[in-house]
């Protein structure tokens, strides 16, 4: 564990609170794309069954997985249920298949072992690269957003981000040990986050509301 | 390449 990696997590875990405080607060979920959120499902559940093979790291380890797994779910139950009516599916378009075939293609082919567990693994890791893309398409589509909502994808943006410097960090300190599979796909995942951070910092830090030019 | 010693991160 080291600094980069320890911020990274808590600022994932913020993201998390971040967007619970937004729907309870608002009781909406205006703005969120389930899409998204529902990948979000898919990476942890896939990537987490290590849970239960004994592959034991550590107390945080298992806690955060545990968490992630949990709040995932809940947010779902949210959106889904509890604050239905709020959720409008006519701006959250981006094709599902467009994400879950290329990644699950992508998993086949490069894995670390062609066995059950590394293809989900691989898979999750894909997969997460681009589950963010149908909040970002949605947000092109409407062209704004509410504040909290910009600083839910600010927190997710600095978590994917920081894990660069974390790798980097354990290349020098853990005797050049470097994994190429969560590396490309973790600086595809950040560079997503561009476009974003470009607005969020000339507009939302500024004071202004989150408006993409038309 | 050499990989980590544990797949630990989340």
């Amino acid at each position: 564990m080291n600094l980069f990696r320890l911020v990274a997590d808590l600022s994932h875990l913020a993201s998390i609170f971040i967007l619970l405080h937004k729907i309870q607060t608002t009781r909406s979920c205006r703005g969120i794309s389930i899409k998204t959120q529902l990948l979000y499902v898919l990476v942890f559940v896939t990537r987490y069954l290590d849970l239960f093979t004994g592959d034991f790291v550590s107390i945080y380890n298992s806690v955060m997985k545990l968490f992630f797994i949990g709040s995932s779910c809940y947010i779902i139950y949210l959106m889904r249920i509890k604050y239905k009516p709020t959720n409008d599916p006519s701006i959250d378009t981006f094709r599902l298949e467009y994400i879950l075939g290329p990644t699950a293609v992508l998993a086949l082919i490069f894995n670390y072992k062609f066995t059950f567990l590394e293809v989900l693994w691989a898979f999750s890791i894909y997969l997460e690269a681009v589950a963010i893309l149908p909040q970002l398409f949605m947000l092109q589509r409407t062209g704004e957003a509410e504040t909290i909502t910009t600083h839910y994808l600010a927190a997710l943006g600095i978590y994917r981000g920081l894990y660069i410097p974390n790798w980097i960090y354990r290349y020098f300190t853990e005797g050049g040990a470097i994994d190429p599979i969560a590396v490309v796909a973790g600086i595809v995942q950040t560079a997503l986050y561009v476009d974003f951070f470009y607005v969020y910092f000339t507009k939302v830090l500024q004071g202004q509301k989150f408006e993409l030019p038309a | 390449l050499e990989m980590p010693a544990e797949k630990d991160e989340l």
